[in-house]
């Protein structure tokens, strides 16, 4: 099963 | 005062339709360099970043830094008004609660014009860090449109493999599983017509069908489509806007539970 990221893993809030 | 002079209104009737079903409202951030727009669908999945240079544009005027928050539905009606070559400007005043959008014919015979109300938007701008990707693949952006739609009919993912060799895009669902292979091309006659890899470190993630088949809305703006992948990070889906800038959209992976 495959899980949906999203892009607050990866960017941060500026 | 903010003006700007476009001599294709088609150019942004594009730029919209590749945008509107990510978005429903975005915040176009107007400088002297140009506008810029940044934005997460609801998800927070994927993200539209587009810029255009000032220097595209037939006039660009900018007094004051300006943040316009457009709900997008509105304006694809007010540029289902226009021909695709009828020359647009669009104009604020500092601090305006309102655009005003113009559209001329290129004999200037028919003129109209559009008050949009503007909003007032939460912004939530993310830091993007600058990343070396393993990945990088030019194709053409119709074959690209055409691999994600044949492909989501099977499943609702897409795994997308880079090797030396080339680019492996492959789906499964019910019915069963399809895969399309492009080797990169050793002959082409436009470059536009060819596919290239950059890679540095084979990379194999895995995207949802949905937002792939929303980002080619953008295929009508550019000939090719450029890949960024590396290992557990965001794809970048990149069109370059020929002389106005660009479109890139990010989307977060999916991943092994």
């Amino acid at each position: 099963n495959m899980t949906q990221r999203t892009l607050m893993s990866y960017f941060n809030k500026k | 005062m903010f003006e700007a002079r476009l001599l294709k209104s088609g150019q942004l009737k594009k730029i919209l339709e590749a945008i509107k079903e990510l978005l429903k409202e975005a915040t176009f951030d107007c400088s002297d360099s140009g506008i810029q727009l940044q934005a997460m669908d609801d998800a927070h999945v994927s993200l539209v970043s587009m810029c255009l240079k000032s220097t595209g544009f037939d006039k660009f005027r900018c007094d004051r830094n300006l943040s316009m928050g457009i709900n997008l539905e509105s304006m694809v009606k007010i540029m289902k008004c226009c021909s695709n070559d009828d020359i647009m400007t669009i104009k604020a005043q500092d601090n305006a609660d309102t655009l005003t959008i113009m559209f001329e014919t290129k004999n200037q015979e028919k003129m109209s014009d559009y008050e949009m109300k503007l909003m007032n938007l939460d912004q939530e701008h993310l830091g993007i860090p600058e990343t070396n990707y393993s990945c990088i693949i030019k194709m053409p952006s119709s074959e690209f449109a055409r691999i994600c739609r044949d492909l989501s009919q099977f499943g609702d993912s897409l795994v997308i493999a880079c090797t030396k060799e080339g680019v492996k895009f492959s789906t499964s669902g019910d019915i069963g599983s399809a895969n399309v292979k492009l080797s990169q091309t050793s002959t082409f006659d436009k470059e536009e017509e060819g596919v290239t890899i950059e890679m540095t470190q084979a990379v194999c993630l895995t995207f949802a069908c949905r937002y792939l088949n929303l980002f080619c809305k953008a295929t009508p703006l550019s000939t090719q489509v450029i890949l960024s992948m590396s290992g557990d990070v965001p794809l970048v889906v990149e069109y370059q806007i020929e002389e106005l800038g660009c479109i890139r959209y990010y989307l977060a992976p999916k991943i092994e539970e």
